[in-house]
């Protein structure tokens, strides 16, 4: 009754600005500029507060139709809760690992999770071949199968230092360090300047970030 | 040939998480 009356519905996952901004990169004003982003996001298609895959598509590629195995993979690690859809906390604690800021740690644990397309705690040399496929499909270049063979074999004798056929996250961890670039997808440099971008709320969160 | 098959993956559209940031 009068205690939904003073608290308007918000949506699931913002309870707790402070909470969220203590265990991640951002500042409070950060996760509600945040908030102001997840909100287009979260209702483009359905209008439910959260991001279903057909919106996180639209926002990526502006088509809501058009699939690709690596933002799959990406709206399939920030589903923590692996519902289906992606909840405000989700998506701050997912983008967190996108902070400049973040851990290196992080962003590898990440994209390794990323890479084991089946889950198996690695990254298999098949599992390999097929993101190369995948993105040779999506692009304009053409590598004959040998090509990509070769290309797949020279990345395995690199990467699979114990030679057991698999990537663990030790080797993995191995491999950034020696090819850091492999880690700048990791990194969103607009995750920095995320209040400028969403500057509609950003002085009443500084009032809230002084309370707090 | 030395390209990395984790460096060519890295160019997929599927990426670039920046369209989550632009005005609609």
């Amino acid at each position: 009754g009068c205690f939904s009356l003073k608290r308007p519905k918000q949506t699931p996952g913002y309870e707790k600005p402070s909470v969220l901004a203590a265990e991640t990169p951002f500042t409070v004003s950060e996760v509600k500029a945040l908030y102001e982003l997840f909100k287009k996001l979260s209702n483009s298609i359905i209008n439910d507060g959260l991001i279903h895959k057909e919106e996180f598509q639209l926002a990526l590629f502006r088509n809501r139709y058009r699939r690709n195995l690596f933002a799959d993979r990406i709206f399939d690690l920030f589903d923590i809760k692996r519902n289906g859809v992606i909840d405000f906390e989700e998506f701050v604690r997912s983008l967190g690992v996108f902070h400049p800021n973040a851990l290196v740690e992080d962003k590898m644990k990440f994209a390794f999770r990323l890479y084991d397309l089946r889950q198996t705690g690695f990254i298999e040399r098949e599992e390999l071949k097929e993101m190369v496929l995948a993105l040779l499909h999506e692009s304009e270049l053409v590598l004959s199968d040998d090509e990509v063979e070769m290309i797949v074999d020279n990345t395995w004798k690199d990467a699979d230092t114990n030679g057991d056929g698999k990537i663990d996250l030790e080797e993995w961890k191995e491999l950034v360090s020696k090819n850091p670039s492999l880690l700048k997808n990791m990194t969103l440099p607009y995750l920095k300047d995320i209040t400028m971008a969403f500057p509609s709320f950003v002085l009443s969160s500084e009032v809230e970030d002084t309370e707090i | 040939c030395n390209l990395n098959a984790f460096d060519i993956i890295s160019y997929s559209a599927g990426f670039d998480l920046s369209g989550l940031f632009e005005e609609k």
